[in-house]
């Protein structure tokens, strides 16, 4: 067995020096790595375990790296090799991300952007390797399915004064304001996403579609009483109908609160803020306009 | 620009014009009245 | 020289802690002066905890008869007044917390804690007192503030108390004399039972030259608050339960009067008026004030539904 080993290690190196990633990956997992024959320990079998995930990750093969990660799992809570720990967390992160659990992969990724130490082991941790981190952890974030959960990791994020200097921060903002996103800024954010994440869904609709036109029906359901259908498939810039099923959807998850007229082709907003409390809402609100018209008023020496 | 800044203010007057507010707002100012009376 | 008090004289502090001169009188400390910082920090960590009580740590120094409160830090632990000892759980944090400070630069010592009565005032409980005492015969100087966030909302001022305890066994000469305030009819044994063994503090607050400059600037945005804002509905509950604990009083009050006149036929003479009266004269002090403040939160309603609501296009 130690000769093979040795061998499909070999063979593993040309095939990454090839970039044939998934070669790579079949090779070494090849290697028996629970034979009763040599005790191999607990460190070697977590190292091989992260650098098969790895090498299946490169190919966006989250299927097979899974079985490895899961492996890498019941051995990396009492390793104290920093490196292996980190590159456990990334593949971890980057396989929740494949498997469109994006809530989880967010936390994770923005776990691994608080990194605090520059240098682990013999591997040097840049800003931008953070930033992608954090990056990554907004657009997962975004993309999540709109709800109590999400509205909380985006406040943490936006709170987190190193996103203000990411590109993404504008669509961070709005989607964290709850106010309406338009198709050019939608446009502009789905150049960023990678290709699993622009996969279709079975109704033919993309993950961000989807994360868009929900996020955009919880805006509105902020903005008005009530809406026609009519209105607001053309907000959201989709048939009446797909906006009726989403809306349904949405309230029966309790994610957004309100009633549909189907006779009337109309939905009612709730707002289970009470009415004197959207009162002193409002009052601050007209106070606060007060105010800057005086500002500005001031500022222009008026 | 001021102008219509002025006036998109003034046109969100009256802050809260809803059948509910009103009995709300009553049901308050009654309860209060009432605590007042029962404290004196 | 508004900064000077934020200087940390190490020397003279290191000479003071070895005189203790304390230990020969236990009025020793009689003033208390909190920065706005710390202020702001304990109010807002009270709040947080709604009805739960919460506890934290305060920082600073002292100055001759003053305890000065620089900077305060939350500690992870609730129901400080449901526990023997809620300090416990938060030794570990309260160790690491320190010597961080101490490489961050921050000389300031832990010079107290700092609790919440949600809703019934600011004194010591029995808990309280023998958790003081603790700390006054281990970690001095070391004082106890209390603050009642609900209060704090309803009255429109903040409600905060410091006290130290006596030694063990001590008879204050006089009466400490202390402001009037309700005390819960659930509560008023456990405040009765210890309010002979701590005496309360002078508090006045300070704040630096960059703090005057930021609390001016909020102020100019304190007016929204104030218009936008209704102590009526943030309190509704606390109120409530107020009303009850008077009516349970007045109850008690009423009993004791028909105990009395029954008494009064045998020993005339020894018909105590005063109790009664003063506590009659305590329960018409408390609704009169529960009235006020409703009526005051009323006015502010009507005042803004006349502003807000009573233009017409």
């Amino acid at each position: 067995e130690e000769q093979v080993l040795i061998i499909r290690e070999k063979l593993a190196e040309l095939y990454e020096s090839e970039q044939q990633w998934s070669k790579a990956a079949q090779m070494l997992s090849g290697i028996d790595l629970d034979s009763g024959v040599r005790i191999l320990d607990d460190m070697y079998k977590l190292s091989k375990c992260v650098q098969i995930a790895r090498l299946y990750l490169e190919d966006d093969d989250a299927v097979n790296a899974e079985a490895f990660i899961n492996k890498a799992s019941f051995l990396v809570s009492n390793s104290q090799q920093e490196v292996l720990n980190l590159q456990y967390k990334v593949c971890y992160a980057r396989i929740l991300d494949l498997k469109r659990k994006f809530l989880e992969a967010a936390l994770r990724y923005y776990d691994i952007s608080q990194i605090e130490k520059r240098q682990i082991g013999d591997e040097e941790i840049d800003e931008d390797a953070l930033e992608q981190a954090l990056s990554a952890a907004v657009t997962c974030t975004i993309l999540a399915a709109a709800g109590p959960q999400r509205s909380r990791v985006l406040a943490t994020l936006y709170k987190d004064e190193r996103c203000s200097k990411l590109k993404i921060y504008p669509i961070l903002q709005k989607v964290n304001l709850e106010r309406i996103l338009r198709k050019p800024e939608i446009d502009a954010f789905a150049e960023e996403l990678k290709p699993h994440q622009k996969a279709l869904l079975p109704d033919n609709s993309t993950v961000l579609d989807r994360a868009m036109i929900e996020h955009n029906l919880l805006s509105a359901s902020k903005l008005y009483t009530n809406i026609s259908f009519e209105e607001l498939g053309t907000l959201l810039g989709i048939p009446p109908q797909k906006a009726e099923k989403i809306a349904a959807r949405m309230i029966y998850e309790d994610r957004m609160r309100g009633s549909i007229d189907q006779v009337e082709a109309v939905i009612h907003f709730e707002d289970d803020t009470e009415e004197l409390q959207q009162w002193d809402q409002q009052i601050a609100g007209l106070c606060q306009a007060l105010n800057d018209i005086l500002d500005s008023m001031t500022s222009k020496g008026m | 620009s001021f102008l219509r800044q002025v006036s998109s203010l003034l046109r969100r007057l009256p802050a809260m014009e809803s059948e509910k507010f009103q009995d709300d707002f009553l049901m308050e100012y009654n309860d209060t009245l009432l605590v007042a009376y029962l404290a004196m | 020289d508004a900064d000077a008090i934020y200087y940390y004289d190490e020397a003279v502090l290191a000479k003071f802690q070895q005189e203790k001169p304390w230990t020969q009188d236990p009025n020793y400390f009689r003033r208390v002066k909190i920065s706005a910082l710390a202020l702001l920090k304990m109010v807002v960590h009270a709040r947080s905890g709604g009805t739960i009580e919460v506890m934290g740590l305060m920082q600073g120094k002292t100055d001759g008869d003053t305890i000065i409160v620089m900077d305060a830090f939350a500690l992870p632990v609730e129901g400080t007044e449901t526990r023997v000892n809620a300090q416990a759980d938060a030794y570990e944090y309260m160790v690491e917390y320190a010597q961080t400070n101490k490489q961050a630069g921050r000389l300031e010592n832990v010079v107290g804690w700092y609790h919440s009565h949600p809703g019934y005032g600011c004194w010591l409980s029995g808990i309280d007192v023998s958790t003081q005492m603790l700390n006054q015969q281990f970690q001095e100087p070391f004082l106890a503030v209390v603050i009642d966030p609900t209060r704090t909302v309803s009255a429109g001022k903040v409600e905060i108390g410091a006290f130290r305890t006596y030694p063990q066994g001590y008879k204050p000469p006089d009466e400490p004399v202390s402001e009037y305030q309700t005390i819960p009819l659930n509560k008023i044994e456990d405040f009765g039972v210890h309010c002979k063994q701590y005496y309360a503090l002078d508090i006045t607050y300070f704040k630096s030259a960059l703090d005057s400059h930021l609390l001016d600037l909020l102020w100019n945005k304190y007016w929204v608050n104030t218009l936008s804002s209704s102590p009526l509905l943030g309190n509704r509950d606390y109120v409530a339960g107020q009303i009850s604990d008077l009516a349970e009083k007045l109850e008690q009050a009423e009993n004791q009067l028909a105990h009395t006149r029954l008494g009064s036929f045998l020993l005339p003479s020894q018909r105590k008026k005063e109790p009664e009266e003063s506590q009659l004269a305590k329960i018409t002090r408390d609704s009169s004030k529960i009235t006020v403040e409703q009526v005051h939160g009323l006015m502010s309603q009507v005042i803004k539904d006349i502003l807000f609501n009573s233009v017409h296009h």
